[in-house]
């Protein structure tokens, strides 16, 4: 396994090291406010308070020897981008930042980070597309045009196949997975007619999911 | 198109009025903070600064008769929570809650509030599997065990068709896409050899996923 480094124990931060240490990952926190790492400390190997953008501290830790640093300081812009350029002048080989806007994006970028998540900017993406589809269904995005949702089965489509319906020709959909009390297949046979308590995944443009979503 | 308010102007509820505008939805937005009123105003209908938890308020700008309602505060969990307790006392058809926490949540699903959202934590999520997977690879999660990712063709499998292949078989995965210069072609006919500027989107396990990319 790699050794990571969370610098910042935000919501975002703390999520992050929880989830790695329920992988059996070995974990660093830093966070300069001590009841943050009070929080934290029973869930991960390490936790130290500590202010990021002080060089010296970062050596003693070894960050400059960790797999991976994550910047995990939206509001507090400043630090975010002293401690990312600390860590990438010592050497850390892959550095993840959270951005709160463009501008600081930009900076991040410009200064060596690896990569940049917008946690806030990628939901509110989700919650529109969702707010304007029928049924506010959830879609997946795939790639820029592609979509995936899961779909209730239209009434006219039970009893008959994957392959009678024609969903690709006819509705340029398709479909890459049936859904049955919670449970999901994926190599669904086109041939065996579709019934009432399933529901399906479809993959397509937003325009054509929303099309069959109605019928 | 349904009339939507969003609560709170912080990161997610910025970014999602801006999203619903460009999608031509008619936005109203509330903030206490003049300055925060002040930058989105230009991309929305309409922007009051006031007091999100002030009954009178709500009733003037007749929360009670729109389509949705977005409250979008997370650190200020109490007016997240008397906001919500409001709005759905006025007879607010949908609302929308952005949750800091568990607990945060608990509160909110109890009073009524339709759909929680976690940007902080979702992103962690997905941060936390690419970090433990090879080469760093994005999954997108479809259903609980079941995951999508983009990967590299395999030397040994350029020239050979799906169908040969037999991936379904062979590697418990499925092919739903293949990507070609940045056009991903969802249709794809099962019997043509695979080229080596191609990438494919697989469907799968992420132990399986993880088993054909390291080939
Ligand atoms: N110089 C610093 N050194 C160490 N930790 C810091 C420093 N500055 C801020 N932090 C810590 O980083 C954490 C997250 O920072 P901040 O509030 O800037 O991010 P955020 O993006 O708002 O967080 P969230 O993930 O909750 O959205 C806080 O717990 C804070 O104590
Ligand atoms: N009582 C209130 N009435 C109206 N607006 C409020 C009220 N309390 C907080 N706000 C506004 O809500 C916005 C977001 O609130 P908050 O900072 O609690 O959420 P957050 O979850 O940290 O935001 P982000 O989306 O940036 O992560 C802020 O702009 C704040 O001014």
């Amino acid at each position: 396994h790699k050794n990571i480094v969370v610098i910042g124990c935000g919501r975002y931060g703390s999520s992050l090291a929880q989830t790695l240490s329920g992988y059996g990952v070995e974990v660093l926190v830093i966070d300069s406010d001590k009841h943050k790492i009070q929080e934290i400390s029973p869930f991960v190997v390490k936790a130290v308070i500590a202010d990021a953008t002080d060089e010296m501290v970062l050596r003693d830790l070894g960050i400059n020897n960790m797999d991976v640093v994550v910047v995990a300081m939206g509001s507090n812009i400043e630090a975010s981008i002293m401690t990312t350029l600390l860590v990438k002048d010592m050497g850390a080989k892959y550095v993840i930042c959270k951005a709160s806007n463009n501008k600081h994006a930009k900076v991040l970028e410009k200064i060596g980070a690896d990569k940049i998540v917008f946690p806030e900017k990628d939901m509110a993406i989700k919650t529109a597309k969702t707010l304007i589809s029928p049924n506010f269904m959830e879609l997946i995005e795939l790639e820029k045009d592609y979509n995936i949702a899961e779909i209730k089965i239209p009434e006219s489509w039970i009893g008959k196949s994957i392959i009678e319906l024609d969903l690709r020709k006819k509705y340029s959909i398709n479909v890459i997975g049936i859904l049955r009390n919670g449970k999901l297949t994926v190599n669904m046979a086109p041939n065996i007619p579709l019934e009432e308590d399933q529901r399906m995944f479809v993959v397509g443009k937003m325009e054509d999911i929303w099309n069959i979503s109605e019928k």
